[in-house]
């Protein structure tokens, strides 16, 4: 039996929105710890993680740990179906091949229960090593999502290079190049309008900026972004869910023939 | 040219 009540029901309707478009289907994971997942998009480029901890649920029962496949894009459908300021409820039976989806309004005068269908997904969970990066760059989200938008316009992939003068994403196509420097700065009103730079040693790295933009659709979920980066590992893009946990996505980088 | 890398080669089973 597994029965999840998740007050802040927005949430998971944006934590959908974020990885739909990157995996078809996965399995989400329930245990004492969480509601979690960790899929590859099909061409096992790029690998997101999501945790939904326990203690960021009003109710959460999960009485043995049940792996649930679903089919992303139909599970998105069905949330698209809860208000934004709705409570949604993930209740499963154990041994059952459905999963309901309950959406209560605020005052209560609203009560839905969306049932969908699971399916069997072969998925091999992958073992992500602890890590120390080189670089660890956290700046508002929305300004992360603006280059990368910017920059897919020009070019195909991106350079994201870390020294002391501060974080460079560049890209060149067919009709230009560009360039666009975010230096530290700290100065500011608001703590996540914040661009932080840690840097151990420079670093230099080239990614296809078709994946970035589709990992910028997480930005809803966090006014910051956090992206690590080492020379020989994929870059993590995370966005934290307050309260919650976060999303992880981790992108293989493009190497030089 | 560069050659995308797979998630792969860096994470393995578990």
């Amino acid at each position: 039996m597994l029965e999840l009540r998740l007050v802040q029901g927005s949430l998971l309707k944006k934590v959908l929105e974020a990885i739909k478009d990157l995996v078809n289907d996965a399995n989400f994971d329930c245990s004492a710890t969480g509601f979690s997942l960790q899929a590859m998009d099909s061409s096992h480029v790029a690998l997101v993680a999501l945790l939904l901890r326990s203690e960021g649920f009003e109710h959460y029962r999960c009485d043995r740990n049940l792996s649930m496949g679903m089919n992303l894009n139909n599970m998105s459908k069905m949330l698209k179906c809860a208000g934004n300021d709705d409570i949604i409820t993930i209740k499963a039976d154990d041994g059952s091949d459905t999963v309901t989806f309950m959406f209560e309004s605020p005052n209560q005068d609203k009560i839905a229960d969306f049932e969908m269908k699971l399916m069997d997904i072969d998925s091999e969970h992958l073992g992500i090593p602890e890590a120390e990066y080189q670089a660890i760059v956290r700046m508002p989200s929305s300004e992360f999502a603006r280059i990368c938008k910017d920059l897919s316009s020009i070019g195909d992939t991106v350079v994201i290079s870390v020294t002391k003068e501060g974080v460079k994403f560049s890209t060149r196509g067919d009709i230009g190049t560009a360039n666009v420097v975010c230096r530290q700065n700290t100065t500011v009103d608001k703590p996540e309008e914040a661009t932080v730079i840690e840097m151990q040693e420079p670093v230099s790295l080239t990614f296809a900026l078709r994946y970035m933009n589709s990992f910028t659709k997480a930005t809803p979920l966090s006014g910051t972004v956090t992206i690590s980066l080492s020379s020989d590992l994929p870059i993590v893009v995370e966005y934290k869910i307050a309260e919650m946990g976060y999303i992880r996505f981790y992108l293989a980088p493009k190497i030089e023939d | 040219n560069s050659r995308q890398k797979s998630i792969l080669s860096f994470f393995q089973k578990s």
